[in-house]
């Protein structure tokens, strides 16, 4: 473990916090994408599906458990919750998410750590897929053009989450002999990329205060 | 081939 990882983790879990917050306690979930969260439900799922035999560490059992939980949690209540279907715009958040899917799944089966291992192959395809998750959130941002307050501080936690991790890969890579993990630097480098227009407009509105919405153009 | 990454990252 090291504080960049570590950093990493407190980000995700704050940024589930923040949707939490949002959708459960503000009962609201506009300018919310639900394919997004379905996509990190899926991407947890089926990652996580090693809780089951491994217990490398509690610090990872508990975490696993707790992003598997938040991110159901989310597509429950955005999916039944009265409130919260009434706030959510299916018709703006229209990203087709097949496009995203199917392609993670082909080259999960077919860039991973071990063909011989199926549960490497759902692995990667969660690596993958998580990579290109937010865009649906991001599309939906764009379409509205003005992002609401603790909106944007949950999409910028989100994107500070997997930056911070490929800072911990890079530390990892310098000190450890042969740490390598190709599949996650790549597929990390896209997923934060993704975010850097968001991060540009979030550093702009927010450096006049916290409080100020953030304007996509 | 490459190492077997043991999954030991969220």
């Amino acid at each position: 473990m090291n504080i960049f990882r570590f950093l990493g983790d407190m980000s995700h879990i704050l940024s589930f916090l923040l949707l939490l917050h949002k959708i459960v306690g503000g009962k609201s979930a506009a300018g919310i994408s639900l394919r997004t969260a379905e996509m990190y439900a899926i991407v947890f799922c089926t990652r996580y599906i090693d809780l089951l035999w491994n217990f490398a560490s509690l610090y990872n059992y508990l975490l696993k458990l707790l992003f598997i939980g938040a991110s159901l949690t989310i597509v429950y209540f955005m999916r039944y919750g009265p409130s919260q279907k009434a706030t959510y715009n299916a018709d703006e958040d229209a990203f087709p998410v097949q496009y995203l899917i199917a392609p993670c799944a082909v080259l999960g089966v077919l860039i991973n750590q071990d063909h011989s291992s199926p549960f490497e192959m759902v692995w990667a395809f969660s690596i993958y897929l998580e990579a290109v998750a937010i865009l649906p959130q991001l599309f939906l941002l764009q379409k509205q053009g003005e992002v609401e307050n603790l909106t944007s501080h949950y999409v910028f936690a989100l994107g500070a989450y997997r930056a911070l991790y490929l800072l911990n890969w890079m530390f990892r890579f310098m000190t450890e002999p042969d740490y390598q993990q190709r599949i996650v630097w790549l597929s990390g480098l896209v997923q934060t990329a993704l975010y850097c227009d968001f991060f540009y407009h979030y550093y702009q509105s927010k450096k006049g205060g916290l409080n100020k919405s953030v304007k996509l153009p | 081939a490459m190492k077997r990454a043991l999954h030991d990252e969220l």
